[in-house]
C-alpha cells in the first residue's frame, strides 16, 4: 500500500 | 516576560514523551490564551497539535506572544531533573534566545534552574479543515495501546473498520493474520471502561502501525482515547489532557497503489 504525505490533505498556511 | 507555573512537573514530562518520539524538535507558540505546537513528524506522514490552555496552568502570564522553538531531546534531558511532584515553571524574557525551566520541591528546600537554548525553526503550519467524521470511537486509552501494540508484532498496516455494532482492527503479514473487534459497551456504570462508537456511516480505513503505536505515549495523559474517522482524510486520535488542554495526531491513511 501507498503511504501519501500529511500535506497532501492539509493546505499550507 | 513569559512565565508558565504547573504544580506538578508530571503532566509536562507526560506531554513531552507524548511528543519526542515523532518530533526532533517543535515551536511552541506561546500568547495569551495558552500553548501551542503544531508539527509534523519527520516525515511528514503525521500532525502532532498540542494545545495547553492558559487558564489550566497555576499561574500564566504571556505580555507579548512568543514562539519558543524548542530541542525535545535536551528538553527531556532537563524534564528529567524535576520530580514529578515539583512545581516546574517556564520562563523567557521578551525576545530572548533562551527558555529557563524553574524546579521547586513541594516544600521549597530544592530549588533548581535549568537554561536552554532557544532554536529558531523554520515550522510551517498546516491549515486542518473542519470535518463531520463519520465515525468517532472513544475506547479507553489502555486498552488502545494494546490492540495497536498486539497486532504490530503482525504487520505493518492496521485496517480498521468502524460499524454501528462496533470497531475491528485488522492485520495481516508473513506470520498470518489478526483481527480485535470490540463490540459497543452499554457500561454506564463505569464510562470509564466503556466503548462507544457515533457513526454516519462505516468506514474502512488502514494505517501504519509505527505511527499508532507513537501515539499511544500519550496514554498517560488520559484515560479515555478518541478516534474519529472518514473515508480518505487523515485518522484523528485524540487525547484530553485534564483541566489544561488536547493532544491530537492526525494521520493519513494508506491507500491502494
Amino acid at each position: 500500500m501507498f503511504q501519501p504525505a500529511i500535506t497532501s490533505f492539509f493546505t499550507r498556511k | 516576560m513569559f512565565e508558565a507555573r504547573l504544580t506538578s512537573a508530571a503532566t509536562l514530562k507526560k506531554v513531552l514523551e507524548a511528543v519526542k518520539e515523532l518530533l526532533n524538535e517543535a515551536s511552541f507558540d506561546c500568547s495569551d490564551s495558552g500553548i501551542q505546537l503544531q508539527a509534523m513528524d519527520n516525515s511528514h506522514v503525521s500532525l502532532v497539535s498540542l494545545t495547553l490552555r492558559s487558564d489550566g496552568f497555576d499561574k500564566y502570564r504571556c505580555d507579548r506572544s512568543l514562539t519558543m522553538g524548542m530541542n525535545l531531546a535536551s528538553m527531556s534531558k532537563i524534564l528529567k531533573c524535576a520530580n514529578n511532584d515539583d512545581t516546574v515553571t517556564i520562563k523567557a524574557q521578551d525576545d530572548a534566545d533562551t527558555v529557563t525551566f524553574v524546579f521547586e520541591s513541594k516544600k521549597q528546600e530544592k530549588i533548581s534552574d535549568y537554561e536552554m537554548k532557544l532554536m529558531n525553526l523554520d515550522q510551517e503550519h498546516l491549515g486542518i479543515p473542519e470535518t463531520d467524521f463519520s465515525c468517532v470511537i472513544r475506547m479507553p486509552s489502555v486498552e488502545f495501546a494494546r490492540i495497536v501494540r498486539d497486532l504490530a508484532q503482525f504487520g505493518e498496516t492496521v485496517l480498521i473498520c468502524c460499524t454501528k455494532e462496533g470497531v475491528k482492527f485488522s492485520v495481516s503479514g508473513d506470520v498470518g493474520s489478526a483481527n480485535v473487534k470490540l463490540a459497543q459497551t452499554n457500561n454506564f456504570d463505569k464510562e470509564e471502561e466503556s466503548v462507544s462508537i457515533e457513526m454516519q456511516e462505516p468506514v474502512s480505513l488502514s494505517f501504519a502501525c509505527q505511527y499508532l503505536i507513537s501515539f499511544t505515549k500519550a496514554t498517560p495523559l488520559s484515560p479515555r482515547v478518541q478516534l474519529s474517522m472518514s473515508s480518505n482524510v487523515p485518522l484523528v486520535v485524540e487525547y484530553e489532557i485534564a483541566e489544561l488542554g488536547y493532544i491530537r495526531y492526525y494521520l493519513a491513511p494508506k491507500i491502494e497503489d
